[in-house]
């Protein structure tokens, strides 16, 4: 048993639920919010079998593409009158990690 | 040092934590939602000496029993005038991991 | 690849999270609350190459020092007319796990 701990952007959320239910693999859903962003994201527990790890990943993989994005970052509070210009991130699609699990149980 | 992650019922939060205080047994709650009925539930991390990870998991056992419910899944969207039968679902008291931890310092 | 899983006092989490990010690590932050005190607290999740741990344990050490404080433990429903002594406890700065990681991917 492994738990797949997985960061995804809020605008991938549904689908990639949708998709891990399809594909038959139960999941929780925690409320987060990224580090260097400020922004809500949302981070999903995976409690898989050993041999089911890299089917969840190849869904996350598939559903979750990383891209460009112009970013003003948040929070530099900003004198009025002076404009930031954005900068450019690759924000991925997905930040996961698998983590062994010694013991498993559904009471 | 092992770290408890359990995902209980809601209805089950308030008894659980009460019991776990109770049997001296620190930790931390997170709000959750279930990836198969969109429903909030509890996450709790409890952070234990490894002699004591079966009196944690005795703990939650006792507290939360599984039992049938009539449910209708969400969140199918349904076109009105169809009535969609509930569904029976065993759902469970609790889903408990127990992850190995390599350090912990309380600073 | 480990990942830190810090749990810390909400008005440390702002200063912590600027500290982090300026000694370039990355976290994601989920809103907990405290077993005992049942107040709201901060989880932050911070994933880092094995040779970067004690980086971050020395950020969390100094940034979110443990003192004491005199505190009226809730939830005790409390009859009018008596006053509750509140105790002493030495509210920590931090409780931090390191959990191990078999497998990180970016996506
Ligand atoms: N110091 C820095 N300098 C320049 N660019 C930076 C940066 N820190 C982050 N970024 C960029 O900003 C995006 C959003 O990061 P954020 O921390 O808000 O949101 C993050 C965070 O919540 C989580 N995450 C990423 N790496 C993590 C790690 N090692 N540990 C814990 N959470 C992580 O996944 C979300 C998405 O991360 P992703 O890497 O795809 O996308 C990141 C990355 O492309
Ligand atoms: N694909 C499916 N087909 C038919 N019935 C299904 C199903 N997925 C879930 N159920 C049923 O619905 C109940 C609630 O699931 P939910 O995902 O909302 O809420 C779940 C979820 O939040 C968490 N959970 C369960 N297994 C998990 C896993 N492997 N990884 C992460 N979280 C898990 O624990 C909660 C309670 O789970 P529990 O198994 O006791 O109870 C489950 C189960 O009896
Ligand atoms: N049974 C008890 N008897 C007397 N005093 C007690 C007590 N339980 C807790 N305390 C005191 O109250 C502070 C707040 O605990 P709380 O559970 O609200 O908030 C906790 C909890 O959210 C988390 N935490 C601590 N130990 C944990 C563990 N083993 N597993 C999971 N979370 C833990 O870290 C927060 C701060 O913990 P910290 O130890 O610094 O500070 C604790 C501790 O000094």
């Amino acid at each position: 048993m492994k738990l797949v701990i997985a960061i995804i952007r809020d605008d991938y959320s549904e689908v990639l639920q949708d998709e891990l239910g399809d594909a038959g693999h139960r999941y929780t859903k925690l409320a987060s919010t990224g580090g260097f962003l400020r922004k809500g994201n949302t981070t999903l527990l995976v409690g898989v079998e050993d041999d089911q790890v890299d089917s969840v990943l190849s869904v996350i993989r598939s559903t979750c593409r990383s891209r460009q994005e112009l970013i003003t970052p948040q929070p530099m509070p900003i004198p009025s009158g002076l404009a930031v210009p954005p900068i450019e991130v690759i924000v991925g699609g997905a930040t996961v990690f698998v983590v062994p699990v010694d013991k498993f149980e559904r009471m």
